[in-house]
C-alpha cells in the first residue's frame, strides 16, 4: 500500500544573499544547494533578485519548516493569492 | 475615461503637459489581466520610438504573438507558474496562456493609465465622448499576473522582477490580499525594490468599505488610492403603479420594456429559499416572476450575476434595491435584461409599496448619460477605510481618485458583465472599483514624473496629495456615499487628486530608502525581518531613537497610546522646497478641541530646493469621553502654493 504522500504548496523562500558561501559561484547554485539539502524533489518555479533575494518553490511544511532553519534563509512564506480589487 | 481628463482638469491645461519626448519616456507598467492589444486604446499613431532604457519584451503565447506589441504597448508578459504549480496547468481552452487579456480588467486599467486618444468611445451609447488615459503618450508594459484561479504571490513577485529589469518608471497594482506585515506582504516586498529603483508603485486601497480597518496595500513606500465618484450619472427612473417615483441608474441597452406597467414582485416572495430576495442562482420560482419585474436585494452574488439568474426564470426587468451595506451608492452595470439600481432609501419605500399594494406595477425608465451631478466627487461607499491596521501612525489611503462607473477598454474575449452567458461584445466597458481609481493614480503619477524626472517616487506621491483638495467649490467638505456625510481623512486620506496643481506643489515631503529602514527600525522589525523585505544587512543603530512619527510623510495620523486621555505627541517632517525661494506661513484647523497642536516653527523661509525641518506637537487633554476619532489639517502657503496635509487623531 502506498502511504500518502505530504501535502506540498508553493513558498517563497527569501534569502540572505550576502551570506552565501563562498565555494558557491553563483547564488543560484547555492539557493539548489540549499533546495537540495531538504528535498530531492522540489524544483523551483522562480528564482528571483531584484524583487527580493530568493526563489518560489513546491514544499511539504515539514520541508519548509527545515529550510527556514537553515543558514541564510531569511524566511519561507507561504504562497499568498491576491484579489482584483 | 470620457469624463475624468475634463473632471480632472486636463482638458483645460494641455500646455502644462508635454507632448514631447519626455512624456512618451514614461513606461506604466500594470499587473493585472493582461490586454487585449487590438483595442483602440492601445494605437500607437504619432509615437516616436521605444525609450532606448526599455529592456522588456512581447512574450508569445496563445493568440498573442510579438507583432502584437506596438509603440504604445511596448511589453507585455505573463507569470503563471505559480498558479499553474497550484491548481495546475492553464487550460487554454478557457484562458490564454499568454498577456492576452480574458477578463478585461487589465485592459480596463492599463487603458485608464496610458490609453491613447478614442474618438467616439461608449458602451452602448452610454458615456458617449473621447477616451483617453490619464497620460496619453506614456508607454504600457503589461504583466499578466492573475488568472481565473487568482493572482498569487509568486506570480506578482516575478513580475515585478521584470518590471524593474524592463526599467519600468510607474508601477500599477489594482490588487490586494489580507492584511499581514510588511514582511509577510509580497506586494509590500516587491514594491519596497520597485521604490528603491526610483519606481512609483500605486495600488488600489480595496473594496472593503465601509467597514473601517479595510484598506490593503498599506506601506508607506506604496501610494494607496481610493475611490470617489465623477459628475456623471445613469438615471433609470422606477414608476410605481401608485405614482410614486424612484432615481436608480443602469447601463441596460437592448429590447425595451411595454410603454404599459408590469407586474411587480418581490423576490423574496417569488422564492422558496430563505434568502430569496437576495436572487441567488436557483431560488426563484419561474411561476411567480415570470412576465413580471422582479426587485432584488443586493448582497451574496455579483450584482450582473443576479440579473441573469432573474431573466433565466422569465422576468422581463429587475430592480436592484441596496441595502445599509452600500447605503445611496448607486453603481450602474450593464446587465443582460432591463434593470435599475436604486439607494437603501428608495428599496424601502419601493418594498413597502410591494408589501402594501395587492397587484403592485412598476414602470423603468432609461433616461441614458447625465454629466453635472452635484455634489462630487463623493467617497465610494465599498472604497476601504482607515485607521491603518497594519501601522496606525501612517495615515491611509493616500487619497482618491474617480473610480465610480469608469468608461475604458475591455476585452473581446468577455462580455461586459463577465458572465459566461453574455454573448455580447464591447471595445469599452463601464466598471467601478478601487482597480479603477489606482490606474487614474498611475497615469497622473507618469504625468508629474514626465514633467519633473529628477522627482522621487515619494516627492511625486507628497506633490499629489499635498494639492488634493477636501472641499467643494461651494467650501463645504468633500461628502461619504455611505453616509451621505462629509467624509474624513480616514475615508479620502488627503483628499482627491488636483493633478495640474500637483504639478507645480511648492513644498514636497520626500522620502529615501534610508528613511523606510528607519521606519522598519522603529517598528522594531528584526535585523532578520529588515533583510526579507529590503534585501539588505542593515542593523539599527542600538542607541538612536527611531520613531515612526518622524517618518517624512505627508500626512499625521497621530496616535495617544492607551491608559491616559492626556498626552504629548510629536511628529518632526522636512520639506523639500521645489518652487522658487518663498516664505511659508503653517495654519492648523482641526475638529478635536481637546488637542492643542502648535508647529515650530511657524514660518518657513526657503531657498530653491532648500529643506527645513519643522515640529507638530499634539497635546491631548481630553477625559476619557472625548477619545473618538478627531480631524484636522495642516497648511504651509507662501500665498501661491497651498501645501495641505490631512491630520487624523485617534486614541
Amino acid at each position: 500500500a502506498q502511504a500518502a504522500q505530504p501535502e506540498r504548496g508553493t513558498y517563497i523562500v527569501h534569502v540572505a544573499k550576502s551570506e552565501m558561501p563562498q565555494s558557491f559561484e553563483h547564488h543560484t547554485l547555492w539557493y539548489e544547494s540549499s533546495l537540495k539539502s531538504v528535498s530531492d524533489s522540489a524544483e523551483m518555479i522562480y528564482t528571483y533578485d531584484n524583487a527580493i533575494h530568493g526563489y518560489a518553490t513546491r514544499l511539504t511544511a515539514e520541508e519548509a519548516r527545515l529550510l527556514e532553519s537553515q543558514s541564510g534563509i531569511l524566511a519561507v512564506l507561504p504562497e499568498m493569492r491576491y484579489e482584483l480589487h | 475615461t470620457t469624463r475624468t481628463p475634463q473632471f480632472l482638469g486636463l482638458d483645460k491645461s494641455a500646455d502644462m503637459f508635454p507632448e514631447s519626448s519626455s512624456a512618451s519616456d514614461v513606461i506604466i507598467g500594470v499587473l493585472d489581466t493582461g490586454v487585449w492589444p487590438e483595442s483602440k486604446s492601445f494605437d500607437d499613431t504619432g509615437l516616436g520610438p521605444v525609450p532606448s532604457s526599455w529592456k522588456g519584451e512581447c512574450e508569445v503565447g496563445t493568440n498573442f504573438s510579438a507583432s502584437n506589441c506596438n509603440r504604445k504597448l511596448i511589453g507585455a508578459r505573463f507569470f503563471a507558474k505559480g498558479c499553474e504549480a497550484m491548481l495546475g496547468p492553464i487550460n487554454e481552452t478557457e484562458e490564454s496562456r499568454s498577456p492576452r487579456d480574458d477578463d478585461g480588467h487589465g485592459t480596463h486599467t492599463a487603458s485608464t493609465a496610458a490609453g491613447s486618444v478614442v474618438s467616439g468611445a461608449s458602451l452602448f451609447g452610454y458615456a458617449a465622448g473621447t477616451a483617453r488615459g490619464m497620460a496619453t503618450r506614456a508607454r504600457v508594459a503589461v504583466y499578466k499576473v492573475c488568472w481565473k484561479g487568482g493572482c498569487f504571490s509568486s506570480d506578482i513577485l516575478a513580475a515585478i522582477e521584470s518590471a524593474i529589469q524592463d526599467n519600468a518608471n510607474v508601477l500599477s497594482l489594482s490588487l490586494g490580499g489580507g492584511m499581514a506585515d510588511y514582511f509577510r506582504d509580497s506586494v509590500a516586498i516587491g514594491a519596497f525594490s520597485a521604490m528603491e529603483k526610483g519606481i512609483l508603485v500605486s495600488c488600489s486601497a480595496g473594496n472593503a468599505g465601509p467597514s473601517p480597518y479595510s484598506l490593503s496595500n498599506v506601506a508607506p513606500w506604496i501610494t494607496t488610492v481610493g475611490a470617489g465618484t465623477l459628475d456623471r450619472d445613469f438615471p433609470a427612473y422606477v414608476a410605481l403603479g401608485n405614482g410614486l417615483n424612484f432615481s436608480g441608474v443602469s447601463l441596460y441597452r437592448g429590447n425595451a420594456l411595454p410603454d404599459s406597467p408590469l407586474p411587480f414582485v418581490y423576490a423574496g416572495n417569488a422564492s422558496n429559499a430563505t434568502n430569496g430576495n437576495l436572487c441567488v442562482t436557483g431560488t426563484l420560482s419561474p411561476e411567480k416572476v415570470a412576465g413580471k419585474i422582479v426587485l432584488c436585494d443586493r448582497g451574496l452574488t455579483a450584482r450582473v450575476q443576479k440579473g441573469s439568474v432573474v431573466k433565466s426564470a422569465g422576468a422581463l426587468g429587475m430592480v436592484l434595491s441596496n441595502t445599509a451595506a452600500n447605503g445611496e451608492e448607486l453603481v450602474a452595470d450593464a446587465h443582460l435584461l432591463p434593470a435599475s439600481a436604486v439607494g437603501e432609501k428608495a428599496g424601502d419605500a419601493i418594498k413597502k409599496y410591494l408589501f402594501s399594494e395587492a397587484k403592485p406595477t412598476v414602470s423603468i425608465l432609461f433616461e441614458g448619460t447625465k454629466v453635472g451631478i452635484q455634489p462630487s466627487p463623493v467617497v465610494a461607499a465599498f472604497s476601504s477605510r482607515g485607521p491603518n491596521s497594519i501601522t496606525p501612525q501612517i495615515l491611509k489611503p493616500d487619497l482618491i481618485a474617480p473610480g465610480v462607473n469608469i468608461l475604458a477598454g475591455w476585452s473581446k474575449a468577455v462580455g461586459p458583465t463577465g458572465l459566461p452567458v453574455d454573448n455580447r461584445r464591447v471595445d469599452f466597458n463601464i466598471i467601478s472599483g478601487t482597480s479603477m481609481s489606482c490606474p487614474h493614480v498611475s497615469g497622473l503619477a507618469a504625468l508629474i514624473k514626465s514633467v519633473h524626472p529628477e522627482w522621487s517616487p515619494a516627492a511625486v506621491r507628497s506633490a499629489l496629495m499635498t494639492t488634493a483638495y477636501t472641499v467643494y467649490k461651494t467650501g463645504a467638505k468633500l461628502q461619504d456615499s455611505a453616509t451621505g456625510k462629509p467624509s474624513t481623512p480616514f475615508d479620502h486620506g488627503a483628499g482627491h487628486v488636483d493633478p495640474v496643481a500637483a504639478l507645480n506643489p511648492g513644498l514636497v515631503y520626500d522620502l529615501t530608502v534610508d528613511d523606510y529602514l528607519g521606519f522598519l527600525c522603529a517598528l522594531n522589525y528584526s535585523a532578520s525581518e529588515i533583510n526579507t523585505l529590503a534585501k539588505r544587512k542593515f542593523e539599527c543603530e542600538a542607541g538612536k531613537q527611531y520613531s515612526v512619527n518622524d517618518l517624512n510623510y505627508p500626512s499625521f495620523a497621530v496616535l495617544f497610546e492607551s491608559g491616559s486621555g492626556s498626552g504629548v505627541v510629536k511628529h518632526s517632517r522636512t520639506v523639500t522646497n521645489v518652487g522658487p525661494a518663498g516664505t511659508y506661513k503653517a495654519s492648523v484647523t482641526s475638529d478635536a478641541a481637546s488637542v492643542k497642536i502648535s508647529v515650530e516653527p511657524e514660518v518657513l523661509s526657503l531657498k530653491e530646493n532648500e529643506k527645513k525641518s519643522f515640529i507638530v506637537t499634539f497635546s491631548s487633554s481630553g477625559s476619557t469621553q472625548d477619545r473618538v476619532n478627531a480631524f484636522g489639517r495642516l497648511e504651509w502657503s507662501d500665498g501661491k502654493h497651498v501645501v495641505g496635509t490631512p491630520i487624523s487623531i485617534n486614541w
